[in-house]
């Protein structure tokens, strides 16, 4: 595939396997060798050890974005939109956030704004107890963007600092689903200024290239993601797509979820996401 | 409709005078690139990779050489792009969507990664059976630890109209078996078995299958793949296998966008046959599969 003559086609190969089957992608792959091969001289790549620390470098440099903790007092309340295609752990997330913000200190409501699936609410409802926060929640069927509509008043009239809605999974193909999750957006905008104040996007660290188009079409659909949650790292997949996506889309990995559990959810950090990627 | 690689093997084919080994090797870079952004196994690829060469330097070259004094009715791209894709359909097939009733109450148990679609899809399959197979379903929500999973199933057997069976002893080997007692007494001749969703090294759990499957012995073990799973396809599906020798295989999601590559993968290197796939998060749909549309799709 790396059609240059400089590296040794068989450290090459060793190279190639280490990072497709990490989910680092074609396109990708080819940027990061071009931007090491550019960068460094031939003499340094002929030294496999020197171009695998080199890759490993560029990969670092590119997820290593600035991202500080959420500015809770930007919001009244500071909304959190996750979103994502289904089964990603978007409930599950929410959980372990919600947990962990409220033994920070901090007032948290969820907003079960999944209207849609089967026993969604009654899921959210579970983790509410495991974090200890309460959950607003609509009719069954209800507008999704009411329910978070509803939440914010909610938090407003109990002196909750944060809100974190819960939205159904959906497949970023489907437009009517897509122009739904802008009317949520919108309806959040009228519920408090600036909401919401983060929207996340959740991937399942087990997906392949598709990633890379749902955190596109996302995006563009909600004007900009702020983040991304990283679930499932503790299974055997590395999760190799978000090196492209935030290459390209510059939004920050905040957090990974690393299992089932309530404490389950950690800040990402870019050096051991990538010794993991190599190891 | 090919995908940008297999054009641009096409076209690296189309450009010759007369094609040559290189010339192949050209175009199998291209598809390379093409199968490795749908998805396909990194090693299943070389492989495949490695079947369609032998393949093409004898028919292609020979057919190009042909080319050159007079017309064909194949050009040789066009008849390498056709060994591609009769190689997908052949790593695909046979097709076999049977599912296996052999004992009073039969067993369909459901297993596979979380949120792979599991519990929707036992909801889907009883649904088909019932409707296309004149079978009597009762799904068993053997899922003890998600958060409302036994609601859930519970929901979508009302939306049904099909039994569930639950329980809140938090004992799946338990349920799953003495499911199997309560389907002969409701008149029921199938048993579905929604498992918790694990990861294929959670030794524990993966444990917990192993006993389910030795205390009911189900005829027909599917795993769930979410149809937008990248590498990681061959190692969950095999190690899965390994432990239960899986039956064959439903692929989930594949009313998006995901190309689907892992399909190839599971099948090349477990044997199992895929045997239906979720077009969709409503209850009836669900398809049986057939490879010549899942080759297209990979193919791009
Ligand atoms: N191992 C592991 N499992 C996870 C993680 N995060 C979520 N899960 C599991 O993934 C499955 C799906 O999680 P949900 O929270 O229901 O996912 P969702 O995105 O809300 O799903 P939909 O609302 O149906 O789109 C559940 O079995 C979770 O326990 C993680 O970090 N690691
Ligand atoms: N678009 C689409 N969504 C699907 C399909 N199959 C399942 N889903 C959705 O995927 C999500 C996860 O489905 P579940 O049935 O909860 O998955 P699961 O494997 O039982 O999850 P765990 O029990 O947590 O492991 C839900 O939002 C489903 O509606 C499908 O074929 N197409
Ligand atoms: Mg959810
Ligand atoms: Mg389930």
């Amino acid at each position: 595939i790396f059609g240059r003559q400089v590296i040794e086609p068989d450290v090459l190969e060793e190279l190639e396997e280490v990072l497709f089957t990490a989910d680092i992608g074609v396109k990708t792959a080819q940027a990061l060798l071009d931007r090491v091969q550019d960068k460094v001289s031939t003499k340094k790549l002929s030294d496999p050890k020197r171009l695998f620390s080199e890759i490993k470098q560029e990969i670092e440099n590119i997820l290593a974005l600035p991202s500080e903790d959420f500015d809770i007092s930007r919001g009244n309340p500071f909304v959190i939109m996750m979103i994502g295609v289904n089964g990603t752990g978007k409930t599950t997330t929410i959980g372990k956030l919600a947990s962990q913000l409220k033994e920070a200190g901090h007032n948290v409501l969820m907003a079960a704004g999944d209207t849609f699936r089967a026993a969604a609410v009654e899921q959210l409802a579970v983790w509410g107890e495991r974090a200890g926060c309460d959950v607003i929640r609509g009719a069954e069927g209800a507008d999704p963007g009411a329910v978070v509509f509803d939440a914010i008043q909610a938090a407003k009239a109990r002196d909750a600092d944060i809100v974190i809605a819960d939205t159904a999974g959906r497949l970023h193909t489907k437009v009517p689903l897509m122009e739904e999750l802008k009317k949520i957006k919108r309806v959040a905008a009228k519920g408090t200024t600036g909401a919401p104040h983060e929207i996340l996007l959740v991937l399942d660290a087990t997906t392949g290239q598709n990633a890379i188009n749902q955190a596109k079409i996302f995006s563009e659909a909600l004007d900009g993601i702020t983040g991304i949650v990283l679930t499932k790292l503790d299974g055997t997949a590395k999760g190799g797509v978000i090196v492209g996506i935030t290459d390209e889309l510059k939004v920050p990995v905040r957090f990974i979820g690393i299992g089932e559990g309530v404490q389950d959810l950690r800040r990402f950090k870019p050096r051991e996401f990538v010794q993991a990627l190599f190891s | 409709t090919l995908s940008k690689g297999f054009r641009a093997a096409k076209r690296k084919l189309s450009g010759v005078a007369e094609i040559h080994e290189d010339d192949i090797d050209e175009a199998l870079r291209e598809v390379r690139m093409s199968l490795l952004e749908a998805d396909v196994d990194f090693k299943v690829t070389k492989n495949f990779l490695n079947r369609v060469r032998e393949k093409a330097v004898g028919e292609v070259v020979r057919l190009s050489a042909k080319a050159k004094n007079r017309k064909v009715k194949v050009t040789p791209a066009e008849h390498f792009i056709s060994i591609c894709k009769q190689e997908l359909e052949h790593l695909m097939g046979p097709v076999d969507t049977s599912l296996n009733y052999e004992r009073h109450v039969s067993a369909i148990m459901m297993v596979g990664l979380q949120g792979s679609g599991k519990t929707t899809t036992a909801a889907k399959l009883a649904r088909f059976i019932r409707d296309f197979q004149a079978r009597k379903p009762i799904l068993v929500a053997a899922d003890v630890y998600r958060p409302a999973a036994i609601d859930q199933l519970k929901v979508l057997g009302e939306r049904l109209g099909v039994p569930v069976y639950y329980e809140d002893s938090g004992d799946p080997i338990g349920i799953c078996s003495r499911a199997l007692e309560t389907a002969k007494d409701k008149g029921c001749d199938t048993a579905i078995f929604d498992t918790a969703g694990r990861l294929a090294i959670d030794d524990t759990l993966m444990n917990e299958l192993e006993k389910i499957q030795e205390k009911t012995s189900p005829e027909n073990i599917l795993l769930v793949s979410d149809a937008m799973i990248g590498q990681d396809a061959v190692r969950t599906a095999s190690e899965f296998n390994r432990r239960l020798e899986l039956t064959g295989f439903i692929l989930t999601k594949l009313d998006g966008d995901a190309r689907g590559g892992a399909a190839l993968s599971i099948k090349e290197v477990t044997g199992r046959p895929i045997k239906f796939i979720g077009m969709g998060e409503g209850l009836d749909q669900l398809e049986e599969f057939r490879p010549d549309g899942l080759a297209s799709r990979i193919l791009g």
